[in-house]
């Protein structure tokens, strides 16, 4: 699951790491 | 001792919820009210929006870049998925602070995201909308309900429902302390397909509805039926969710526009 939601997984792990608009 | 521990955990919840939103009840209600000196700039038409466009979310469209030349449609569709990503991003950092959250299995904390987001977001956005319109661009737009309804099919499709349910969520009156715990409730939910460790989430869940149901009663002594009520909307907005999803999948099957990776991990194989 963690492999098919990369960016959530990042998101969950780093709340430093911005997501790309 | 169990009484005080129930009211601590409703205010770490209520602060997480104060501290990771950019937009809240209170703040949305001021604007829609007219009670700040800054009015929001209405979109009402494809002037205004290109007004708009040029201003308040200059950044999110990209004046200079890939969707300067693409119909109106298309760049509102890309705004509002901008507008998801960041809540969900805030979302996210707010289910973190959620006591016990952080502790659950990694992948359980995926699927309550996955399943969790959408309806959060929605229970949240009937704050920035009354009927005539939403406020957008952090409060400083206001696009009316009637444009969005004047857009080409199926865009015109992806707001009315969301609308109407506002509508009805709004006339519960409910204020950010209650929608803090209602959000957190969303995301703490023990049927979410998938779940590794049902027992350990279910327990979260229960304590969490259960401050909801003593809060409610607390802070709305003159609507004794509103924790029922608000467990009729879980259930509405999952169907509302639902469908948002399979017009999302129409849009992406019909239309040329691409979908944010994130929201494309989200919609995948959701149901």
């Amino acid at each position: 699951l963690k492999e098919k939601h990369k960016i959530l997984h990042r998101l969950l792990q780093n709340s430093t790491s911005p997501v790309e608009l | 001792p169990q009484l005080a521990d129930q009211k601590t955990l409703a205010r770490q919840i209520y602060e997480a919820y104060l501290k990771n939103f950019s937009m809240n009840k209170a703040k949305a209600r001021t604007i829609l009210t007219g009670k700040t000196s800054n009015p929001p700039f209405v979109i009402h038409d494809m002037e205004t929006l290109q007004l708009a466009e040029q201003t308040l979310v200059a950044k999110m469209v990209g004046s200079a870049g890939a969707l300067k030349d693409r119909e109106a449609e298309v760049r509102i569709f890309h705004c509002c998925q901008c507008t998801s990503v960041e809540t969900v991003t805030e979302l996210t950092e707010f289910a973190k602070s959620v006591p016990g959250f952080s502790s659950l299995d990694l992948n359980d904390q995926v699927t309550l995201l996955k399943y969790g987001v959408y309806e959060a977001l929605f229970a949240m956005l009937a704050s920035s909308m009354n009927k005539d319109g939403l406020l957008v661009a952090y409060g400083s737009g206001f696009i009316t309900r009637e444009f969005l309804k004047s857009l080409r099919r199926p865009f015109s499709d992806m707001m009315e429902p969301k609308f109407q349910f506002a509508m009805k969520f709004n006339a519960l009156e409910l204020d950010d302390s209650d929608l803090a715990l209602f959000v957190a409730a969303i995301i703490c939910c023990g049927d979410r397909p998938g779940l590794v460790n049902v027992s350990h989430i279910e327990v979260m869940q229960e304590s969490i509805v259960h401050i909801l149901q003593l809060h409610l009663l607390a802070n709305h002594p003159d609507d004794a039926f509103l924790f029922p009520k608000l467990l009729q909307k879980l259930a509405d907005l999952r169907q509302l969710v639902t469908e948002h999803a399979q017009l999302v999948q129409e849009i992406k099957k019909t239309e040329d526009t691409s979908l944010h990776p994130l929201l494309q991990e989200i919609y995948r194989d959701m149901y």
